[in-house]
């Protein structure tokens, strides 16, 4: 691998925040989000999958400080929406790997996939951007996991961002 | 809103590619993504969600000229997982919102959301990072969607940028 993964960013305070069965409709998630905004909720990973049957699934991590008040948010969100139930999950850990030109390298995906599975890491959610690559994994798995990866990268030493990266 | 987001990006030559009801157990998307990356099939926006019954979902966009050499390797990789099947759309097209900071502005999204609900645009796929908001939407929307995005931010002018963004 060429040193196209550059860091790894290990966030372990974060919360995942499900709503699913909500209405797969045009304004579904305006709402959803401006109930967060007008509590001021930092949201980081959002993943919103293709609707099903008309339902549709939306996860979120936020700083596991913001879950009481980000499940206040969903359960009005639900509930105007006049569908839907509000999931949660507290013993998460959210493992990236950064670096440029991830996109064209779908082996990098690959690479790091491999290095959870070997460790037992499963992984619950994942998203990807153009420079980084993220997986929520159990939290008790994430020391473990972040060495497993930062070994098959071959990176000099661990790094453990804090949340804003 | 300050001037957060800073340009949008719409690439309308994308397809999506979905493996449904695959083992949600290690290795799983490492096995997916072994496949493509044996094919060079460079890899967009993906998304897997939380897994409901020990089965998980995830999409993933790729250029459409490159669609037919990703359902042949993603049947492969379901094959080999031994459960599991392959969707796919192209009537799709990617927008996103790209800015700095967009993490702290969980209003950002809501807007954006928001601008797209006003135009009858329904979001199919969703994922986010700290500089960008991708949207999948139905690809005979997405002009109108551009301008209403644009709009709701007061940009200058919309960007078509290659799907290399
Ligand atoms: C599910 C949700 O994304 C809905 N399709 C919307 O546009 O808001
Ligand atoms: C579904 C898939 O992500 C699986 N959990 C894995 O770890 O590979």
């Amino acid at each position: 691998q060429p040193r196209v993964v550059t860091g790894l960013a290990l966030a372990k305070s974060e919360a995942r925040v499900t709503l699913a069965g909500i209405p797969d409709r045009p304004g579904a998630m305006a709402l959803v989000f401006s109930k967060m905004s007008a509590r001021r909720i930092p949201i980081d990973m959002v993943v919103q999958n293709v609707s099903e049957a008309g339902r549709a699934e939306v996860s979120f991590t936020v700083p596991q400080s913001d879950l009481a008040d980000t499940l206040t948010a969903a359960g009005d969100a639900v509930a105007e929406l006049g569908a839907g139930e509000v999931l949660s999950g507290t013993n998460v850990a959210k493992l990236s790997a950064v670096g440029s030109g991830m996109r064209t390298h779908s082996g990098v995906a690959a690479h790091m996939f491999q290095a959870l599975a070997d460790c037992g890491a499963n992984i619950q959610m994942i998203t990807t951007s153009e420079i980084k690559i993220s997986t929520l994994i159990a939290r008790e798995k994430c020391e473990e996991a972040l060495q497993a990866v930062h070994r098959a990268f071959k990176l000099d030493k661990p790094t453990i961002e804090p949340p804003g990266v």
